[in-house]
């Protein structure tokens, strides 16, 4: 099969990114300018997410907050319209 | 609860919904059955009614949809997002989209229909998500079932923040979430479980875990749908590797994630006498299982899988200070851990004496 080449980092990353977009208003980033001021936004999104959970506030996406953003939900965001 | 940014509302309380297409995982009938039951939910607690209409003008329109489905809002496949709903309003607003692509069921299984339907009616109905594990607005998914289940106190207070209180003139209330730090904190049941420790309150589940300070707090549906809440007793049998969860003259044998096939079984066949119709906690440790009913206790002998002769007996006379009903009891390094009310007693089972005594939500890190 096409293995897919992502590492588990990046696998990560990219629930992280996806969870945040759809459920935490995380802007969209595109250009490569921006990336530096993301990091810092990713951040204090993710200790949003982890807030609204009850979990700790690390901002990292850590085994439990990672647990917490596979399981089936519904699809209206946490915050915000 | 919150409410959805703007504080959008009906400015009626009679609305109407229709079922503009269905998934073939289950009956017209069924699909018809649990939407209605789902509408019921929030009918029952506030002043609003639903009236299932064909016209095309309904109010809440619930359709089953996949991927890019014209909302700007695509779905994702199985699992992960299997729903949304809008806000109060024209056209679209108060519309429920399913993701046609999951399983829906009107069992334990994934997904059942009522919990999810009866949550989107929420947004249709002006709720934002509850931070609230225990209550409906809670964004993930938790299987409930419809003959059984009431409305969290948090979503009363929700709904009635936007409509008022319903017309019943006994106001309806509902159940809330247990802190594990509130000093009046009691357990219903505890068990070890493969080294960790899960201990049961109403329908939710602390588990923890012995290295990590981490605590999960879940509904036991996550873990497992089948089991009923308010679980009385459980014991881990360590040679099979199984846990048994009582309720009743029930119990279930449980293999981490998996019901056994078979259960629930009448605990007669253990070999207690009828006049045992519920049994208040149990703990296995080397080949004895103890069960505590009322003052006494039994003691059943995992070889011979037979309840020992001369039992029961005095559970003070053989655990020298318990001497009040156990909640929930569970062993850890020789010591029988003792839960009465908001207080645990430490027993050193071979010292035949307590050794410590404290609050019972220590165990939970308080």
């Amino acid at each position: 099969f096409p293995v897919s080449s992502a590492s588990p980092e990046e696998k990560n990353r990219n629930i992280v990114q996806n969870y945040l977009e759809k459920f935490y208003q995380l802007p969209r980033y595109t250009y490569k300018s921006e990336r530096k001021s993301k990091t810092n936004v990713i951040v204090e999104t993710l200790k949003r997410m982890q807030r609204f959970f009850g979990l700790n506030e690390t901002g990292k996406p850590n085994e439990e907050t990672l647990e917490m953003m596979r399981k089936p939900r519904c699809g209206v965001p946490d915050s915000g319209g | 609860f919150m409410r959805t940014p703007g504080n959008p509302k009906w400015e009626k309380t009679q609305l109407t919904y229709r079922i503009v297409n269905y998934t073939p995982n289950l009956t017209r009938t069924d699909i018809e059955a649990l939407i209605e039951e789902a509408f019921k939910v929030w009918s029952d607690v506030s002043p609003l009614t639903f009236n299932r209409t064909l016209d095309k003008e309904a109010d809440i329109q619930i359709s089953f949809a996949r991927k890019d489905h014209g909302d700007n809002s695509p779905f994702d496949g199985p699992d992960g997002i299997l729903a949304h709903a809008f806000q109060p309003g024209p056209g679209i607003g108060g519309d429920v989209h399913f993701d046609a692509e999951e399983t829906w069921t009107k069992t334990p299984e994934n997904y059942n229909l009522f919990p999810v339907a009866a949550h989107e009616f929420g947004h249709s109905l002006g709720l934002a998500h509850s931070s609230d594990p225990g209550a409906l607005m809670y964004p993930n998914y938790a299987f409930s079932d419809p003959s059984t289940y009431t409305l969290h106190q948090d979503d009363i207070n929700g709904i009635q923040a936007i409509y008022g209180p319903s017309s019943n003139p006994v106001q309806p209330t509902g159940p809330t979430t247990p802190t594990a730090c509130d000093p009046r904190l009691t357990f219903d049941a505890i068990t070890t479980l493969r080294g960790e420790t899960l201990f049961f309150k109403d329908k939710y589940v602390w588990r923890k875990h012995p290295r990590l300070r981490m605590i999960e707090f879940n509904l036991i549906s996550l873990y497992w749908p089948s089991l009923p809440n308010g679980i009385q007793a459980a014991y881990e049998d360590f040679d099979r590797d199984l846990i048994f969860v009582f309720k009743g003259t029930q119990y279930w044998a449980l293999s981490g994630y998996d019901t056994q096939q078979g259960y629930p079984k009448h605990i007669s066949n253990y070999g207690f006498p009828s006049s045992v119709q519920a049994i208040d906690a149990a703990v296995s440790y080397r080949g004895k299982t103890y069960f505590f009913v009322n003052y006494q206790f039994w003691r059943y002998d995992d070889q011979s899988q037979s309840m020992e002769p001369g039992y029961p007996q005095s559970i003070e006379e053989f655990f020298p200070g318990i001497n009040s009903r156990v909640d929930a009891v569970f062993q850890e390094n020789s010591f029988f851990l003792f839960f009465s009310g908001p207080r645990y007693h430490a027993f050193d089972f071979h010292a035949r004496r307590i050794t410590r005594v404290g609050k019972s939500n220590r165990w939970l890190n308080c």
